[in-house]
């Protein structure tokens, strides 16, 4: 399964 | 970075130092719950741990160092602050925080991407989040006189979370960055909490009155 949800968001 | 995630972060870091500035200038903390700023608090200290183990850009560790320092710094003026803490109404600010507390945690043990001890608490921010500004809008609602500075806290606060959606909808088709569906429910939650609060905030505006709500 693909990593989709990277948390670079604050 | 896109236009709406640098709006969104700028708004929410807005909305921040105008509550600062407002309790460290005029060293009142009138109509501000501490309810919400603990759950702030309690938000960021969960969501933020990662500042240990990732390193995404200095942007990025930056803007977490801030709502750290800021949410307690705000904790630490309306509960220490020998003048400040004079001006806060214990009465009207009642909310519990177990009743958002608990059920974010519970939601969190049971929908999550994955079972680890930092993915958990990751998830527990985020719902928590969602639902940290009750207090605030339950206080706001009851002594009604809101003053302007914390009536713009709450605006800048909603036009965060409204770029933040912007934002994630832009990601999707420009860059294919899919955001969790956990995040998309629970920042479309805080940001509906907002709209009835939006309805008065720009009828106010356009009428050119005093900010009130509705008992």
């Amino acid at each position: 399964e693909e990593e989709t949800d990277v948390k670079d968001e604050l | 970075m896109n236009i709406f995630r640098l709006a969104g972060d700028m708004t929410h870091l807005a909305s921040v130092l105008v509550l600062l500035l407002k309790i460290h200038t005029i060293k009142s903390c009138a109509g501000v719950s501490l309810k919400t700023q603990e759950l702030y608090a309690l938000v960021f200290a969960t969501r933020y741990l990662d500042i240990f183990t990732d390193f995404i850009s200095v942007y990025n560790t930056v803007m977490k160092l801030i709502f750290l320092g800021s949410s307690f710094s705000i904790v630490w003026y309306i509960r220490r602050h020998k003048i400040v803490r004079r001006s806060y109404d214990k009465e009207q600010d009642t909310f519990r925080h177990y009743f958002l507390v608990l059920p974010c945690l519970l939601l969190a043990l049971l929908i999550h991407e994955k079972f680890t001890v930092k993915e958990l608490l990751w998830t527990f921010s985020i719902y928590l989040e969602a639902v940290a500004i009750l207090p605030q809008l339950v206080l706001l609602q009851r002594t009604r006189n809101i003053d302007n500075l914390t009536g713009q806290y709450v605006f800048l606060l909603g036009a965060y979370r409204s770029l933040y959606i912007l934002n994630w909808i832009y990601r999707y088709f420009t860059e294919r960055h899919f955001v969790h569906w956990i995040t998309w429910i629970a920042g479309l939650v805080q940001t509906l909490l907002y709209a009835d609060f939006f309805y008065y905030y720009f009828e106010s505006w356009k009428n050119n009155v005093k900010l009130q709500l509705p008992a």
